[in-house]
């Protein structure tokens, strides 16, 4: 099993708060 | 919608400059690539505020940039999956 959970790039959403690289949690 | 200005963003704090510019890129990045338009927007926001807002009103300029990310995107793609024809 690799690393599925890359998360890059953070994807916009009109009218979500954007929060850029840190919406990846560990 | 009123265009948005230097001293708009300034006014504003970091988070929210990102989120000022990615409503307004959002739209236009929608009308060139529907599908792939979240996350090219989303690539585009980790350039400086002061570029993304010259891209505002350059469209020219916003295209080529739109290009490039989905490039980049595509490369990020053919990485993870490689299978394409041609």
């Amino acid at each position: 099993s690799n690393g599925s959970s890359i998360t890059w790039p953070p994807e916009f959403h009109p009218g979500v708060p954007w929060k850029g690289l840190q919406n990846i949690d560990p | 919608q009123e265009p948005l200005t230097a001293s708009m963003l300034a006014a504003a704090p970091p988070q929210e400059q990102k989120q000022m510019l990615g409503e307004r890129i959002y739209p236009l990045v929608h009308r060139m690539h529907s599908a792939l338009a979240g996350k090219i927007t989303g690539m585009l926001l980790e350039i400086d505020n002061s570029e993304l807002l010259h891209m505002l009103e350059s469209p020219e300029s916003l295209h080529s940039k739109v290009e490039e990310a989905v490039a980049v995107l595509q490369a990020h793609h053919a990485k993870e999956g490689s299978h394409k024809s041609g």
